[in-house]
């Protein structure tokens, strides 16, 4: 049974993926069985919808300026619609002959192919979803690459104002994308980290006050510059891990088991 | 066998709309 990495792909292939795999069994076990039905409607309906799905995935890819996004969609599109294709031509061999094995291969091939193509259309746009999160973990990791220049009330008080914006939206986004995964070892470690970065982030604040109020003063300058980077480490490390996870789609079996 | 087909069909019709309206929402 395949596995669907987020909650909102599994919903829509899994019924389908079960049906197709059902329906090539009984295929394969009614080779030479009864007449089949008249598809003229249901495949008239699928041709229609295919049409649509293809006119908004091109246009989405005219109007997108994910260069991946481009690139993966297309051959998903055309499998899609070279899928349509046959389960017409399955159906015109139907209404000629209700026995037509050709014909029961193309449904099967036709169907399978629309599985596969609209698997592949939905994957391209959740990568493109997380390479859009990913942007904006990259986005805090640069406003923390700015840190050690940060040397006067003033501008932490700057720094402070620009950083978060960034670090709610990455957390709202995080957040919402460990909801929407299926596989629970992904999530937790999205959570975990993602609770680090939250529990850190005042601890950063307070590291440059101290590092500044040192720089004045001249005392314990070392010490604070030191505390203050390691937390920037700290940060960095957990939203480099972020980034890992988020861009995890395989599973590792022994983390199934 | 019979009624598989047709209700394959009218559930892969189902499931393309719902990929265009993925695809719509995340485009928006």
């Amino acid at each position: 049974m395949p596995v669907f990495h987020t909650k909102t792909i599994e919903s829509i292939l899994e019924p389908v993926a079960q049906q197709v795999s059902r329906l090539v069994i009984l295929h394969e076990e009614a080779e030479d069985g009864n007449a089949m039905p008249d598809l003229a409607v249901p495949v008239r309906a699928v041709k229609a919808a295919v049409d649509n799905l293809v006119r908004v995935g091109y246009e989405t890819v005219n109007s997108s300026d994910d260069q991946i996004l481009k690139q993966d969609m297309p051959p998903a599109l055309t499998r899609v619609e070279e899928s349509s294709l046959l389960l017409l031509d399955a159906s015109d061999l139907l209404r000629a002959d209700p026995y037509s094995g050709p014909a029961r291969k193309k449904l099967i091939e036709g169907s399978r192919g629309i599985l596969q193509g609209t698997s592949a259309l939905l994957l391209a746009f959740d990568e493109s979803e997380v390479r859009k999160i990913v942007r904006v973990c990259k986005n805090v990791l640069e406003y923390l690459a700015i840190t050690e220049v940060v040397d006067r009330m003033e501008d932490l008080v700057t720094f402070v104002k620009n950083l978060s914006p960034v670090l709610t939206r990455m957390t709202k986004n995080v957040d919402a994308r460990e909801k929407e995964l299926t596989h629970q070892v992904h999530r937790d470690m999205l959570l975990r980290s993602l609770e680090q970065v939250k529990n850190l982030t005042p601890v950063l604040i307070s590291g440059i006050k101290i590092f500044i109020t040192a720089k004045q003063s001249g005392q314990g300058l070392v010490e604070a510059q030191n505390n203050r980077d390691y937390t920037v480490r700290k940060m960095s490390d957990e939203i480099h891990e972020i980034i890992r996870v988020l861009q995890l789609t395989t599973y590792d079996e022994e983390e199934w088991d | 066998l019979r009624v598989g087909w047709e209700q394959l069909l009218t559930a892969v019709a189902r499931n393309i709309n719902e990929v265009e309206n993925q695809i719509l929402t995340r485009d928006s």
